[in-house]
């Protein structure tokens, strides 16, 4: 989805996603 | 995540057998971290128990961006914590139950 963006560095993959909201702890 | 305001989870049920886990990192308390970093962005990442350390990871994370060096030790933490927990529920469990 647009909202994934995927990163590489020395060979390792990272996928970048939104946390869900319900997973957000009040700051 | 209490003290280090990262919370590490598995992003896939564990299977118990490969020794490759999906993880998934995100900031759960910024208050607790010195750098800047992206609040509200969960990483995944894969983490193999036999060849790689929490350290390498985090310090892959801070040369792509996600955290600044000064969180680095809060990071490997995060995730030296949550694949010793993994890793003890795996002893407890036999392969492939």
């Amino acid at each position: 989805s647009s909202l994934t963006q995927v990163v590489h560095s020395a060979g390792r993959r990272f996928i970048v996603s939104p946390v869900p909201e319900s997973r957000l702890r009040e700051s | 995540a209490e003290d280090t305001g990262l919370r590490v989870e598995l992003a896939e049920e564990d299977d118990y057998s490969n020794s490759s886990l999906a993880l998934r990192l995100w900031v759960e308390d910024p208050k607790k971290l010195k750098g800047k970093h992206k609040d509200n962005e969960a990483i995944e990442f894969s983490f193999n128990l036999e060849t790689d350390t929490p350290e390498e990871v985090a310090y892959e994370m801070v040369k792509s961006g996600f955290f600044h060096e000064s969180d680095s030790k809060a990071v490997a933490k995060s995730i030296r914590d949550r694949v010793t927990l993994i890793k003890k529920i795996r002893e407890k469990k036999p392969a492939g139950c």
